[in-house]
Parts: structure tokens; C-alpha cells; sequence
């Protein structure tokens, strides 16, 4: 673990003052190498370096007995920093329809997600929650959400024969009638560089004006966080990030990449299929799972 | 002499952050730049990328080192498997569409019995792919479909079996033993079939996928892989670094969501993008 390593660069360092630059630069390469291998973003870890460098060379390490806890220290109050520092919640409002949008890269858990929220939403905030099929693309995918909703007790809207913009603008109106407090966008799943398909997240955005758009991520996503949450965050605005399948073995790099790029905190972690697979984010979690 | 030393730290860092954002890891990366170092006499910039595509090409198992189809047998029982959401159902609808026009006879047997509407998506791929797919209800046994695809494929006379799996998590035991049971069904009841047993990877996972790979190949063994996705932002390198691990050839690429949109893995072509 990063935390025995950095033990390791600073065994030989005894006493007040006797710190040197050539263990700072060793704890260091430590720090970066368990980032990288965290899937953490190259241009993100290299930020992140930056600032650890600077605290690192500061007067609390150099003047502490235990350097290499001092070192730890900085590197996790960092990453904790760097999430978000508390855990984020839900932007619901108490009165009105909350409009939530719900985006991602293809099967990055985006349908089972919405249910989950729905729920989450119902038991938190007491409030009657919707969930639009928004995806006519992907095969039988109306059905799955129908499916994952009638299971939950969910109410679901679809319409058959309709473009998305169109479909969230209607099950709107269907909310406002039958006063629902809460509309959850299923979108289908889509490459950030798909000029086509970013122009109907925009679209969409547009008719329905929503108080939330979260980014669903896989846990194990790869380098190319930082750009996907990048292209999002662009065309669309992400108010916050949910990370899926936390319940794999993946480091999670992804989450502070996400964070970094976008300046959102991850909210919620999908644990599991089921719809009760769901909790909020705890920043300290995510900071001792990179740093094991 | 510094000319040289210059043209190497500039070169150098750049190779290696090609590398660790194309998901190589830090690792394999590693191992690469102080190959390139060994080999290297000048810094020129296209010596390096000659010398960097070579040894690419030497750590990534090659689809000719694949091991020969079984020699009288006329069916291959292709296993497809991976984690959640990676692309199996949907490369299992291109992989039946390609080999369907290669004029094979292929069977589509729907043992994801667990994800729901995971049987409806396949079963519409199938009809796209215009393949019979064997079935049961959602909820029945993934071992019982197997056994009826098997029966299936033999009365058929088919030459490629192809079976969806539900997505599962390599460090989940009882799913993992679920998938190995079911491999060992395909193993005992086509004894002498060509058996193909696909990791689905996809590309935009990290070194995740390091861990996943090495499970799958504990429980059931890996043949092949399957990298989807690779029309995204994503080079997928960890997918190459796993081939090397396992000694397992890339063998299809998933380059979009329509039918068409599965390649044949080429290891130049790719080496050509990634160094773009
Ligand atoms: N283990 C685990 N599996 C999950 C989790 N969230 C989703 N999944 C699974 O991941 C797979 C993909 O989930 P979907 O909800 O279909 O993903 P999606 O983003 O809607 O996919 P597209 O609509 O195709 O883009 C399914 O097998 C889900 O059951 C999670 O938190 N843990
Ligand atoms: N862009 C792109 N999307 C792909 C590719 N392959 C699959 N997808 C999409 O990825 C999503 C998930 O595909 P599935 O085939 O359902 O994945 P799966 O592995 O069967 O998922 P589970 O059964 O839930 O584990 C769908 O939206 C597909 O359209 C690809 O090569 N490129
Ligand atoms: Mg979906
Ligand atoms: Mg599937």
C-alpha cells in the first residue's frame, strides 16, 4: 500500500531536520505511481503532485518527527479535499418537480442508476418520483427499465414513436398533471465525442430545463475520465457524479479525475444490481481506496 | 552527446504519457521504455516509433499464435463472458451477423437468464442477425439453456454456437462459480468441439481489467478477447497489456453500436492510431 511504501522512503529518516530533498522526491514518485495505478488521469496526477510538492517541502514535514505520517497526511487530506471534502446530497427541491437528467457512456449503469434514484428519492424526500425511458436506441432497453420500475413500484413514462426531447417534454406535462415531485431521465448511453448525440443531451436540456444532470461512471474507468467527464461538462453542465459498480475491486481514480475536470463531487456509488444498491459518497472512503 | 541526451528527455516523457493515457498501466509502460532504451541508438524521432511499434508488436499475442481450430470437429462453442456492461450481448448480434455471411450455421443460446430484458436484447439482435436463438424464461437455469443449445446445435448440424452470459464481477465467487459450471457443461456435453472461450474487455476500463482478466482466466480460461468500444475516446492499452499477460490474442475490436461495427483485430492498424 502507498501508505507502507511512503514508510518504507522515510525508515531512515530519524530526528527533526534531518528530511531531505532526495526522500521528498522518493515520496513523491510513490505518491504518483499509486495514483497512476489507481486509474487516476495523467494530467490530473501531475496537478495533484504539483500541489503535494509544495505542502510537502513546507514546514510541517521537514520539522516533524514522523515524516512519512505527515507525508500521508498531506496526500489524503488532498484527495479528500479534491472530492469534495463532505458528502454531496441530492439538489431536491421542496416544492415544484425536481427534474434530474442521468448521462453517461454506454453501459456505464445509467438505467439501473435512475431506478435506484427513484427509490432513493421516494424514501429520502417523501417525494412521488417518475422515470422517463429516454433511450428508443438501444435494443429492448425501454423494457429493462420497465421492468427494473414495475419490480420497485416505480412509476415509469415511455412513448412509443417519439424522439427523446420530445418524450422528456411530454412526461413533463404527464408529471405536472398527476403530480409527481420528481422526473427522472433515463438517457441512452453515448460517446462524448458524438457530435450528433451530445447535440440531443442539449436538446433536451433545453425543453426541460432540469435542476440536475449526473454523470454515471463505472468505477473502473480508465485514463479517459477526465475527458469523457470533460465533454460532458461542456456541452451540458454535470451537476454531479454517480459512480457505479464500487462494489468491483477498481481503485476509483476515475472519481477524482471526474471531480478535478468538472469541479462536481461524486454523489452517490451503485453497489450491486439491486435497486437498494445505492448509498452516498463518502469522500475519506474513496481517499483510503486509493491510497491502499 | 547532450544532443542525444537532449533529443531522449524530450522524447522519453512523451512515449510514456502516450502509453499511460492509452491505459497501458504503469507497469507494462515500464517495461516498454526501458526496452526502447536498450535498443535505441539515436534519439530520432522515427527511429523511436519504429523501435516502439516493434516491441508493441512482439508483447501483444498475435492472433496467429492462436491455438488451431480441433481438427475434425465442426462446431465451435463460442463462451462469451466479462463484467457488467462491457458489450457482449451486443458483439455476440455482431459476431453472429458476420459469421452468418461467411455462410456458417449459427446458434445464439441466451444464458443470461438473470438481467432484465437481457433475453429480449438478444433475441433482437438475433433476429437482426437473422440467427435461431435458444431460450428460456427469465429466471431459469443458465446450465439448462446451455444443455438445450448444445442439443440444439448437434440435431442442427451447426458450425458456430454462441452463448451470452449475464455480466458479473470477477470478485464475486458465486457468480464466478456460475460461469465455470456453465463452462464445464459446454466442456462434458461438446467434447469434441473447438471450445472458445471470449473475455469481453472494454476500452474505456483501466487496470481493472488486469484483475478481471486474470480471474476470468482462473475460472474458465480465456481463448480470446473480445475489445469493444474502441470507437471512443479510449486506446484500450490495458486490453494489450492483458493479451501479453495471458498469452492471448485481441482477437475482434467493437468499433459502434450497429451491426456492422465489428473488425478484426489488426495490431498494426491500432499501433497506427495509438501513435498518431
Ligand atoms: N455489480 C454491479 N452491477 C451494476 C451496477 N450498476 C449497474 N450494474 C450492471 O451493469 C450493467 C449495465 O447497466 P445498465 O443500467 O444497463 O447500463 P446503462 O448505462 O443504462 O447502459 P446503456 O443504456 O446501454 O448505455 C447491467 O448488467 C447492470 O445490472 C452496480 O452498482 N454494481
Ligand atoms: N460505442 C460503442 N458502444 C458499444 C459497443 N459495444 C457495445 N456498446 C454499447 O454498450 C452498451 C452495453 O452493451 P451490452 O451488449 O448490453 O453489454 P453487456 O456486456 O451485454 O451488458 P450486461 O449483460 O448488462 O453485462 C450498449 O449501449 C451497447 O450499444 C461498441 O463497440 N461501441
Ligand atoms: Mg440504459
Ligand atoms: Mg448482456
Amino acid at each position: 500500500t502507498l501508505t507502507q511504501k511512503l514508510a518504507g522512503v522515510f525508515k531512515k529518516v530519524r530526528g527533526w531536520g534531518s528530511l531531505t530533498e532526495g526522500n521528498i522526491k522518493e515520496g513523491i514518485r510513490e505518491i504518483r505511481l499509486a495514483l497512476l495505478e489507481a486509474d487516476v488521469s495523467y494530467k490530473v496526477v501531475k496537478s495533484f503532485i504539483d500541489k503535494v510538492t509544495e505542502e510537502a517541502k513546507g514546514e510541517k514535514v521537514l520539522k516533524s518527527l514522523t515524516p512519512s505520517q505527515q507525508f500521508t497526511k498531506i496526500v489524503h487530506d488532498n484527495l479528500v479535499e479534491l472530492l469534495g471534502g463532505a458528502p454531496a446530497d441530492l439538489g431536491i427541491k421542496s416544492g415544484g418537480i425536481s427534474v434530474i437528467m442521468v448521462v453517461g457512456l454506454q453501459g456505464s449503469g445509467k438505467t439501473t442508476t435512475c431506478t435506484k434514484l427513484a427509490q432513493w428519492v421516494e424514501q429520502n424526500f417523501g417525494k412521488k418520483p417518475l422515470v422517463v425511458a429516454a433511450d428508443p436506441y438501444r435494443p429492448a432497453a425501454v423494457e429493462q427499465l420497465v421492468l427494473l420500475c414495475r419490480k420497485s413500484q416505480i412509476a415509469v413514462f415511455n412513448r412509443e414513436n417519439a424522439r427523446p426531447p420530445e418524450i422528456c417534454a411530454e412526461a413533463l406535462r404527464h408529471a405536472k398533471e398527476n403530480s409527481f415531485g420528481a422526473v427522472i431521465i433515463d438517457t441512452a448511453g453515448r460517446l462524448e465525442i458524438d457530435e450528433t448525440m451530445m447535440e440531443e443531451l442539449v436538446e433536451i436540456k433545453k425543453r426541460i430545463d432540469p435542476h440536475e444532470i449526473l454523470l454515471v461512471a463505472d468505477a473502473a474507468t480508465g485514463q479517459v475520465a477526465v475527458t469523457v467527464a470533460q465533454g460532458f461538462h461542456e456541452r451540458i453542465g454535470i451537476t454531479g457524479i454517480i459512480l457505479s459498480r464500487m462494489d468491483s475491486d477498481a481503485r476509483g481514480g476515475a472519481a477524482l479525475s471526474m471531480s478535478y475536470v468538472t469541479g462536481r463531487t461524486v454523489s452517490f456509488i451503485g453497489t450491486g444490481e439491486k435497486v437498494e444498491d445505492f448509498e452516498r459518497f463518502y469522500p475519506d472512503r474513496i481517499a483510503s481506496r486509493i491510497l491502499e | 552527446f547532450s544532443k542525444k541526451a537532449e533529443k531522449k528527455d524530450e522524447i522519453i516523457p512523451e512515449i510514456e504519457e502516450i502509453l499511460i493515457t492509452s491505459d497501458f498501466g504503469v507497469e507494462f509502460t515500464q517495461q516498454i521504455i526501458s526496452e526502447l532504451e536498450k535498443r535505441v541508438g539515436a534519439y530520432e524521432r522515427e527511429e523511436v516509433l519504429a523501435v516502439l511499434r516493434e516491441i508493441l508488436k512482439e508483447r501483444i499475442s498475435l492472433a496467429s499464435r492462436a491455438p488451431q481450430p480441433a481438427q475434425d470437429s465442426r462446431m465451435t462453442v463460442h463462451l462469451v463472458f466479462g463484467v457488467n456492461g462491457t458489450g457482449k450481448t451486443t458483439s455476440i448480434g455482431k459476431l453472429a451477423f458476420r459469421l452468418k455471411k461467411e455462410k456458417r450455421r449459427v446458434l445464439i443460446a441466451a444464458a443470461d437468464t438473470f438481467r432484465d430484458a437481457a433475453i429480449e436484447q438478444l433475441s433482437e439482435w438475433a433476429r437482426r442477425a437473422d440467427v435461431p436463438v435458444i431460450r428460456q424464461g427469465q429466471g431459469a437455469d443458465p446450465g439448462a439453456v446451455v444443455y438445450d443449445a448444445i442439443d440444439a446445435a448437434y440435431s442442427r448440424k451447426v458450425n458456430d454456437l454462441i452463448v451470452d452470459t449475464a455480466g458479473r464481477l470477477h470478485n464475486k465467487e458465486r457468480l464466478m462459480e456460475e460461469l465455470k459450471k456453465i463452462s464445464k457443461i459446454l466442456d462434458k456435453k461438446a467434447p469434441g468441439e473447438t471450445q472458445n472461450r471470449l473475455l469481453v474487455l472494454d476500452a474505456t476500463t483501466g487496470q481493472n481489467a488486469i484483475e478481471q482478466a486474470r480471474q476470468f482466466n482462473e475460472y474458465t480460461g480465456v481463448d480470446g478477447i473480445i475489445l469493444t468500444k474502441l470507437d471512443s475516446s479510449a486506446k484500450g492499452g490495458v486490453a494489450c497489456t492483458v493479451s501479453g499477460m495471458l498469452g492471448v490474442p485481441i482477437l475482434w475490436a467493437g468499433t459502434g453500436e450497429k451491426i456492422e461495427d465489428l473488425v478484426s483485430f489488426n495490431i498494426d492498424e491500432y499501433i497506427d492510431i495509438l501513435l498518431s
